[in-house]
């Protein structure tokens, strides 16, 4: 099977596209705009002018034989859901599409998209949750169905130049420390002995509440 | 010093606002349109119509008060970089923008924004990366200058029911397993007789190359 299409090819759907490219993938790339054709047609595999709610259209191109679509039409949402219906009936099987409200998520959901992409909206709640923890470097969560996250910090000026055991991190905040970093160093698991650096990073693992209140530290 | 003004309350900045406010912050909310405003004032602390390229209007709402402003306009570039240029006159210490290219992007910062968001961009980019390794469902960079990674994956099918040692990931792959999650349970730093379950979550460091092979084998 082919792998990769991508419908709309705006700012979303070429940084899909051009992605994907770069690290070696064949891309179709389909759009109704003959300008943005002429842009992108240099830089993918293949770049097709057409109307995707046009099921004929869809089917010139085998839309079928492709594995995931990409539909990252954002402005007109009956444009947008016809694609998506199209695919649906066109089988194709990982359908993925850009929405601009909860609400329309849901219904592109209902009726036969795999993901919902709001980029909008996940941009805006990713930056709020920096701004609320800004020592926090990053972190991802270790599940739905768990508040365990791992987080990267740098270490706080207060605990600097102590030792792991001194700094008693674990204890005062109920995290575990499971890497230091320091310049090209990476020590995992590192013993009670180990001083924690100005500029080291570190790895913790804990609850949502204790890193959180680890990052306030700073 | 006040905390947090978002100017611009389109899909981005509204999203900043409310989430910021979900979480316990007081936020200034300031839009042109009274449509916006009048959606958003049941919502957030303060919600103020009026036009951010407007000095005086800014002063009126004693913009310099606040540490943190973000400029989530995207449609109109000359409304962001007149914007963010009176921020940065009225002395606002960190400046936040959209911006929609990475030419907008670079003049943004040259004209005093600390910091530029391009939510398009780095969601196409964000999907095109799960698209390329869909077994990796979480991961983060151990910084700018290392190849060093954390990540998370479920159990590989193929290895599952085999101890850490028998997998001999290690060996094979370069990569070290810090954390096995089973349901709600976590074990760190788990010991080479710890068998892998499906569905146990692995929490895995190792360089970029490494994980991506890793991420091959389901
Ligand atoms: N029916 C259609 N068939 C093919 N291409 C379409 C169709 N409708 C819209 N497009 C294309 O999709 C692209 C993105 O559309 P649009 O501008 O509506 O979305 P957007 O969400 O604002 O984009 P961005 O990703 O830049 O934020 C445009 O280049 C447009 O030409
Ligand atoms: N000079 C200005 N002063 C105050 N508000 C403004 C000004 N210019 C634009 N806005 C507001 O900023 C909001 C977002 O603007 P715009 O629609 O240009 O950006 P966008 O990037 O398309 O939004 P979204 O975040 O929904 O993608 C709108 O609600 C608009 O009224």
């Amino acid at each position: 099977k082919k792998e990769f299409a991508v419908i709309g090819l705006g700012r979303f759907g070429s940084n899909v596209a051009l992605t994907l490219e770069k690290n070696g993938h064949a891309v179709l790339g389909i759009d109704e705009n003959p300008e943005v054709i002429q842009q992108m047609a240099p830089l993918i595999t293949q770049a097709v002018g057409l109307d995707a709610t046009n099921e004929n259209a869809l089917r010139s191109v085998d839309i079928g034989s492709f594995h995931t679509v990409v539909i990252a039409i954002g402005s007109d949402f009956e444009n947008n859901l016809m694609t998506t219906v199209t695919c649906k009936n066109l089988s194709v099987p990982n359908i993925i599409c850009k929405a601009l409200t909860i609400r329309q998520e849901e219904i592109l959901l209902r009726i036969g998209a795999d993901r919902v992409i709001r980029p909008e909206h996940e941009a805006g709640v990713r930056l709020a949750e920096s701004l609320l923890a800004p020592s926090m470097l990053e972190y991802f969560s270790l599940g739905p169905d768990t508040d365990y996250r791992l987080a990267e910090f740098e270490v706080p000026s207060c605990i600097a130049c102590q030792s792991l055991a001194q700094s008693d991190i674990r204890n005062r905040y109920g995290i575990s420390v499971l890497v230091i970093k320091r310049g090209r160093d990476v020590v995992m698991n590192p013993p009670p002995e180990a001083i924690l650096q100005p500029n080291d990073i570190l790895v913790v693992l804990g609850h949502d509440k204790e890193i959180e209140s680890f990052a306030q530290l700073n």
